[in-house]
């Protein structure tokens, strides 16, 4: 389906015994728009773009191949391989209650991601408790606990604390009382810029030890990805991403890009506003996407 | 570095002006195009234009005709509407409260109505936004219809003699032909209530988005004919440069930008300004 988009360009490449530089440009070219077009950061596109022509230069062209399919086949496998070859798995184990910390910018779906999260634990046998330690926006709580009665998993809130940290160390108590096995945290939401409110966190991850602390991400981001993602990762070193919205059709490049700098494993993806659309990472879907 | 004036100089240049378009999110084609009159630019001109000016020039006169204003050469105290519309989590609920609270202060008799039926908690997060502005509030129960609360909110807003009703929608994927054909529901029960002189239809898209923002837009646009676009979170410093694209190929006006997160957080759109903080 790739190679039909591309046919243009293939017809002006012939089928020779090997590829030349100037075939694998042409190709590295449109590739390299359609990348763009994506979302994906301009360096990771630069990045990728040698390393396909590399690869593909001087290579062997099979007789059952033409050369543009060569090194389309080439970048998809470089995409795939940046993105991690199999889905990973949540860290579910350690001392009970398990934390789970969930931060973003505004507006990512931290707090529906919370629920879809608990919701997933407790489908598979974890007891989980569900935590808000958002003060600022309106209704953010209400928001919580209408989510946490849906999916028919235990909220918690103690209006005396006023602060995140004893928020937590609250519920932490709650939990142990109700013989909670795991409790989701929800933050509000931050900019990479708003150092006053990443320092909140750093203190609060410097007080309590989180088994995963996973960044909620906009699949519609562009190329701002990379400098939150790379913010975040020095005040609050996330364990994994989570990508939400992916039901936009967004190609969702920013993911490319933020793993390709970070290296973190992007462990769940947002398909929908419903609690039930939670999904395990495919590597392979997302090459296909970030493609066009 | 610029005293050699030397062909390797300019390749850099062309270059970093690239790179600068991508990374402010105006998309790959119109960057090319862009650096393609740069070119074109140094071979007939013989001063030394820095690229930065140059681009300036250029990206405001894309703009320069942008019309910032609602319901322009629109009189009287007859009430008008604002319909905000986007994707998911973009600012459409905040804007609505600072809207609220500025056009109050202007004057204004404004209604908020609370159309997000479906969302958990959009009501109450809207009800703050109204007492903070200190306006009154239109809502029906959660999970009614939305077209309902907004039939029965511009009834009530006209009782009232308001002069602006100001009406919050759910977030939705623009690719959702359903809910796609629910805002095209909705604007018609609005349409049957208000000529579409005093409706302004307004896409709220988030600045840190990419080249999807402008999917957003063509999809939307085509349930709801858009009036004009907001831009919110600006204050994440993102360049927003898809509104290039927005207004290259849709023709949609940038009506205001949010900054922040307060109800003093809106501006209304300045070309200069937002010019300034991509190229510079
Ligand atoms: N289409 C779609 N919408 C989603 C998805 N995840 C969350 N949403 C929606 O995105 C919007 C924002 O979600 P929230 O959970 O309020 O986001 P948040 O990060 O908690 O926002 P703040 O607390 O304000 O920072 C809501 O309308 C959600 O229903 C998803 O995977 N797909
Ligand atoms: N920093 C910043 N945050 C903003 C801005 N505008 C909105 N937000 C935040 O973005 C988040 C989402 O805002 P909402 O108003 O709930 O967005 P929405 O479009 O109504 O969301 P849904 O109804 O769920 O689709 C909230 O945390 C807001 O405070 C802005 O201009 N700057
Ligand atoms: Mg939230
Ligand atoms: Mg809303």
């Amino acid at each position: 389906q790739l190679v039909e988009k591309f046919s243009g360009i293939f017809k002006k490449l012939r089928s020779k015994g090997k590829l030349s530089e100037q075939d694998v440009d042409l190709v590295l070219k449109e590739l390299r728009m359609v990348l763009l077009e994506s979302d994906v950061h301009f360096r990771v596109v630069k990045d990728l773009v040698n390393r396909v022509r590399e690869r593909a230069v001087g290579r062997d062209v099979l007789d059952s191949v033409t050369p543009g399919e060569m090194v389309i086949k080439t970048f998809w496998e470089e995409i795939k391989n940046i993105l991690g070859g199999e889905a990973h798995s949540l860290n579910t184990t350690g001392n009970i209650p398990v934390l789970h910390l969930l931060v973003g910018l505004q507006g990512s779906g931290k707090t529906t991601t919370a629920a879809k999260l608990a919701s997933w634990l407790k489908k598979r046998g974890i007891s989980p408790l569900l935590v808000s330690t958002d003060t600022r926006r309106p209704a953010a709580k209400e928001q919580l606990a209408i989510l946490a009665h849906n999916s028919g998993v235990a909220f918690f809130d103690d209006s005396s604390c006023v602060t995140p940290l004893s928020m937590i160390q609250a519920a932490m108590s709650a939990a142990r009382e109700k013989s909670a096995d795991a409790i989701v945290v929800d933050t509000a939401g931050r900019l990479h810029v708003e150092k006053d409110l990443l320092a909140e966190l750093r203190e609060l991850i410097g007080e309590m030890a989180f088994q995963e602390r996973f960044l909620v991400l906009d699949a519609t981001t562009g190329q701002e990805a990379v400098k939150v993602a790379e913010t975040f990762r020095d005040w609050v070193d996330p364990t994994g991403l989570i990508l939400t919205k992916i039901d936009t059709d967004a190609r969702g490049g920013a993911v490319l890009s933020i793993v390709a700098q970070t290296g973190w494993p992007v462990k769940l993806v947002g398909v929908g506003e419903k609690l039930e659309q939670l999904e395990v990472f495919h590597p392979e879907r997302m090459a296909s996407r970030i493609l066009g | 570095s610029r005293i050699w004036g030397g062909e390797k100089i300019e390749d850099e240049d062309w270059e970093i002006l690239e790179e600068t378009l991508i990374q402010a999110d105006i998309g790959p084609l119109l960057a090319m195009e862009l650096v393609e009159g740069f070119r074109e630019f140094k071979k007939e001109s013989t001063g030394n234009k820095d690229w930065r000016g140059w681009l300036s020039q250029v990206l405001l006169k894309e703009i320069s005709e942008n019309d910032s204003r609602l319901f322009a050469g629109t009189a009287g105290k007859d009430l008008k509407a604002l319909f905000l519309i986007g994707i998911n989590g973009v600012g459409k609920t905040t804007v609505a409260g600072k809207l609220a609270n500025y056009y109050q202060q202007k004057g204004e008799q404004v209604s908020l109505v609370a159309a997000d039926t479906f969302r958990a908690a959009a009501i109450e997060q809207l009800q703050v936004w109204a007492d903070r502005a200190k306006v009154h509030c239109i809502k029906g129960s959660a999970g009614a219809d939305p077209g309902t609360v907004v039939y029965d909110g511009l009834e009530a807003s006209l009782r009232r003699k308001d002069s602006l009703a100001i009406i919050d929608t759910a977030g939705r994927s623009h690719v959702n032909k359903n809910l796609l054909a629910e805002l095209e529901k909705v604007s018609r029960i609005i349409g049957k209530h208000l000529p579409t002189d005093r409706v302004e239809n307004l896409l709220v898209i988030d600045a840190m988005a990419g080249q999807n923002a402008f999917l957003q837009a063509e999809s939307i646009g085509k349930a709801v004919p858009i009036n004009g676009v907001i831009l919110t979170k600006w204050d994440s410093q993102a360049r927003g440069g898809i509104i290039f694209r927005i207004q290259k190929e849709l023709g949609l006006p940038i009506k205001f930008i949010g900054v922040g997160e307060k109800i003093e957080d809106i501006i209304p759109f300045d070309p200069e300004s937002f010019v300034q903080a991509l190229v510079f």
